[in-house]
């Protein structure tokens, strides 16, 4: 653990503690895509298996008990919970066009043929692309609370983190996974464009609002 | 060394 992946995991933390801090809060889930959050959890569910399997470490197993219940947990407050708050009009993404090419490429660049390591890999590839419907979403409606402009700029920060953690690892462990990097930096620049806009206006106290 | 690293990262 060095103090780049410890960064990425709170920030990721956090993003997921906002999310659901607004959706309680406003009890409701306007601007937010439910198909992105469900593509989270079927990430989270295909990755965590190893929980049955394998212990790193308290730190390791309570992260991914969190990660898993709170991904579960807002799909049910979004499906269920506060259904007619969820603006599915403008949730349009086709998720089989992530699913369909991420599961495939799984079973094809992969460290190992079994079931374990390529549900793994296809939750690394599938998590690099599962905000596309929200960012659609964003993109779509032209603006986003800024509640969720932050949501967006933690979870977007988490893994440009874990790329330092992984240049650190590189270094100092002699340890790399080269599915994780690649798929983490696909997932890092889809954010750029959302960072430019976050830094340039959100920050500055004005709404996200994209250029007509 | 194995063929699949241990996922010991989030």
């Amino acid at each position: 653990m060095n103090i780049f992946r410890l960064a990425g995991d709170l920030s990721h933390l956090a993003a997921i503690i906002i999310l659901l801090i607004k959706i309680w809060k406003t009890r409701s889930c306007a601007g937010i895509s439910g198909r992105s959050q469900v593509l989270f959890a079927i990430v989270f569910i295909t990755r965590y298996l190893d929980l049955f399997t394998n212990f790193i470490s308290a730190y390791n197993t309570a992260m991914k008990v969190f990660f898993l219940g709170s991904s579960i947990g807002t799909v049910y407050l979004m499906y269920l919970k506060f259904k007619a708050t969820y603006d599915h009009n403008h949730d349009t993404f086709r998720i089989e066009f992530l699913l369909l090419p991420t599961a495939l490429l799984s079973l094809v660049l992969n460290h190992e043929f079994s079931v374990m390591e390529i549900l793994w890999t296809f939750s690394i590839y599938l998590e690099s692309v599962a905000i596309l419907p929200q960012l659609f979403m964003v993109s779509k409606t032209g603006e986003a609370e800024s509640i969720t402009s932050h949501y967006l700029f933690a979870l977007g920060s988490y893994r440009g983190l874990y790329i330092l953690n992984w240049i650190y690892r590189y270094y100092f462990e002699g340890f790399y996974d080269i599915i994780a990097i690649v798929a983490g930096c696909v997932q890092t620049i889809l954010y750029c464009d959302f960072f430019y806009l976050y830094i340039t206006k959100v920050l500055k106290g004005k709404k996200l609002q994209l250029p007509a | 060394g194995k063929a699949a690293p241990d996922h010991d990262e989030l």
